[in-house]
Parts: C-alpha cells; sequence; structure tokens
C-alpha cells in the first residue's frame, strides 16, 4: 500500500549500509493508522457491519460450513498444492467430491444466509422463499458455482415424515399483480430416514443476481410428493428447517468465486 | 584439542583470504548477517482482529533480511543479475547499490472472516508466506 509505504518512511531510515534500521517509536495512533492500512490490503478495513454491541458468533450454520471446510478441506500447509483426496473428510455437511473440486479452484468462498425480505406482490402458496444479499459479492470475481444447501430435520411431528419428495427451487422473476413468475433452478429428491443437508445447484439464480441486482426476488422452494399423489406441501413438513430453525441447521446459499487478481483495497 | 586448534588455523586464513580479496567491499565487516529467512509471526490475536477474523489467530508470515554481499553465496539464491549488480556495486559503491535481500517464493494463506452477523467469506490471500529467500 502506498499510503503505508509513506508512513512507514518517516519510522524506517536506511543507514547507508543497505541496512533499514528503526529510526522511532511509533506513537499509538499511528500504530493503530498502520493496522488500519494492513486491514484494508486485506480488504477488511472496518468491523462487520451490526457487530459493534455483540461478536457474531460461528454457531450458526454459514460461519460453521466455512470453518468445516477451512478445517478439513484446505491444504495445512497453504501451498498451492491442495490437499490429498484419501486425507480429505466429508465432515458435518456432507462434501462432495464436486465440492472439494470447487474448493480447490476458488479463490473466495462466500457464504449467504437465507432471509425473510418482504418483496410486495409476491403471494406465497405452500412453498416458501427464501432471499440471499448478494450484495457483498466482490466486483469482478468470476462465479465458479453456488448451491443452495437445506437441512432435513427427522424431527417431524406428523405423517409425512414418510415417503419421497421431490425439492424444486426456482428464480422468482416478476410480481407485478400479485402474480408470480417462477423459472426452474434445480431439483432434488429426498427419501424418508434421510437426514442431512440437501444442496441444490444456484449457480445460475447468482449469476443473474450479481448482474442484476434489482432482478434479486429470491429463490421459491416447492416441495412435492415424489409420485404427484397430493399438491404442493410445505418445507416443514418433509422437516426442511427454514431460517427460523435451529441457527447451526438454517439454509443458506455458499458461492465459490475465481479472482480477478485485481486488488479491491477500498479508498477511506 | 587439536581438532580445535586446526579449525582455528583454518578460520584465521580463510578470514585472511576475505581480507586480501580486492573485491570485498570495504564498508562491510566479514562476519555482517547474510541475506536469509528470518522468523516473523503475525498475531490476529494480538492485534485483537478475533471478532471478525474467524481464522487463523495468525500465520508464520516471516520475512528476507541480511546482505548480499560478495562473494554472493550459492544458499543466498542469487540471481545472475544480482551477481552482476554485485560486481559493479564493487566498482561503483555510490552509483549502483548492492542487490536486495527479497523473498523468491511465496505461498498464499487462507483466512476465514465475517462479512456481517451471519455471512462469513473464506478468502485466499496469494503471497504472504515467505518460503526462501535470495539476492535480487
Amino acid at each position: 500500500s502506498t499510503a503505508a509505504a509513506e508512513r512507514m518512511s518517516g519510522l524506517y531510515v536506511d543507514n547507508g549500509f543497505d541496512q533499514t534500521i528503526v529510526h522511532r517509536v511509533i506513537s499509538q495512533r499511528e500504530k493503530r493508522e498502520v493496522e488500519h492500512e494492513i486491514l484494508n490490503l486485506l480488504g477488511l478495513p472496518d468491523r462487520p457491519k451490526n457487530t459493534a454491541a455483540r461478536p457474531p458468533q460461528v454457531k450458526r450454520s454459514a460461519p460453521k460450513f466455512l470453518l468445516d471446510i477451512y478445517k478439513n478441506a484446505l491444504g495445512e500447509d497453504e501451498d498451492e498444492k491442495p490437499i490429498g483426496e484419501q486425507q480429505r473428510r466429508a465432515g458435518e455437511f456432507d462434501l462432495t467430491g464436486q465440492d472439494f473440486r470447487a474448493i480447490d479452484q476458488s479463490d473466495v468462498i462466500m457464504t449467504f444466509a437465507a432471509r425473510n425480505h418482504h418483496v410486495p406482490g409476491v403471494r406465497h402458496e405452500r412453498g416458501k422463499r427464501l432471499w440471499f444479499d448478494v450484495s457483498e459479492v466482490p466486483p469482478g470475481e468470476h462465479i465458479i458455482s453456488a448451491e443452495l444447501r437445506l437441512y432435513r430435520s427427522m424431527d417431524v411431528k406428523n405423517w409425512r415424515k414418510n415417503g419421497s419428495y421431490m425439492i424444486t427451487a426456482y428464480r422468482v422473476l416478476k410480481t407485478e399483480n400479485g402474480t408470480r413468475e417462477l423459472q426452474y433452478v434445480d431439483a432434488v429428491n429426498t427419501t424418508a430416514g434421510k437426514e442431512g443437508w440437501l444442496t441444490l445447484n444456484v449457480s445460475e439464480a447468482l449469476d443473474h443476481w450479481v448482474n442484476n441486482p434489482d432482478g434479486n426476488k429470491g429463490l421459491y422452494l416447492s416441495v412435492h410428493p415424489a409420485d404427484r399423489s397430493v399438491h404442493e406441501v410445505r418445507p416443514e413438513d418433509v422437516g426442511i428447517v427454514g431460517f427460523r430453525g435451529n441457527p447451526d441447521k438454517q439454509p443458506f446459499m455458499v458461492g465459490y468465486f475465481k479472482s480477478s487478481g485485481i486488488r479491491e483495497s477500498k479508498v477511506r | 584439542q587439536k581438532r580445535d586448534a586446526r579449525r582455528k588455523k583454518k578460520s584465521e586464513s580463510s578470514s585472511l583470504d576475505y581480507r586480501n580479496n580486492p573485491y570485498t567491499d570495504p564498508g562491510v565487516q566479514y562476519n555482517s548477517r547474510t541475506c536469509k529467512i528470518q522468523t516473523l509471526y503475525v498475531s490476529f490475536r494480538d492485534l485483537k482482529w478475533q471478532d471478525w477474523i474467524i481464522a487463523p489467530d495468525g500465520y508464520d508470515a516471516y520475512y528476507c533480511s541480511g546482505e548480499c554481499n560478495f562473494p554472493l553465496n550459492a544458499h543466498m539464491n542469487a540471481t545472475n543479475h544480482a551477481i552482476v549488480q554485485t560486481l559493479v556495486h564493487l566498482v561503483s559503491p555510490g552509483k549502483v547499490p548492492k542487490p536486495c535481500c527479497a523473498p523468491t517464493k511465496l505461498s498464499p494463506i487462507s483466512v476465514l472472516y465475517f462479512l456481517d452477523e451471519s455471512n462469513v467469506i473464506l478468502k485466499k490471500y496469494k503471497n504472504m508466506v515467505v518460503k526462501s529467500c535470495g539476492c535480487h
């Protein structure tokens, strides 16, 4: 950082023998300034939003997921060479070979917690709408892939815990006059007795939202019995945990990005 | 004792060779530190950044320090250009500086940090850890 170098130049001098020696000890204020410059260089110039009173916790599903990747899927020596297949563990989030490939290719992996974001004119039937704030995606990042992660719990009190279900994600397109237009994104089958994380490929939806922020009206989640014997059912009736469920089981989206190589230090 | 005496004699002789070497930079002591990798641990915890940096607590960054003096030994990992620059420096010390002791190989680190209350980023920072040093 040029600013940091200029600031540092007053603190260290060349002794004439091509050695840098300490000229004087910096003050607390200057120390804070230099620390801020380093954070700026890392792309972390400020404390995260809304965390001044209570520091964020790692108990939510999204931070837990990335901590799981950090612990289990990255090489210990942080070298260019990825960790060996046999050393990798699926972990709590059932990471697959496809996930490991995306992790290896990524320079940035970002999670987005599902939110209850009201969009005027959108009526819900039995399905669930999930909205994600993707405004913090760094500009110029190439999207490798994105997936929606949903947790299916066995803690379902009614009859619907049995049978097979098709979970389909649609992108909400228009909301004029209360009518809704949906575009198919991806679907996954789940069967009775299966508890754990389900993943849907939402790469196209994330790409659309990043490039068209005004068009971000979220995803519509529709659940049907696989044999279509009855109409759409509510996701929670088959055990899908919503954004009001247990913090470590809440739905979230994860995006894998390849860096453009442009340093995005923010101007202060 | 015999071995120590032999070693001492050899050391004195090599020191004498060094003093007699016409290419040795007179402004530099023989025992000055040569260019090599030095330990530096950057602690995010000490900097009180753990509120938003989840992992790691810190990392071994290392740095390169020392002098690139003639003759540039193999362990300095010197480039051909650095060797030529050293010779030119001996001819014109006031005009051309000695080569710099700098990293020759760097590796990345991954940092996991909070973006806001619930969203997190796992980001790979390239060229953050010094793996080896050399004269450039």
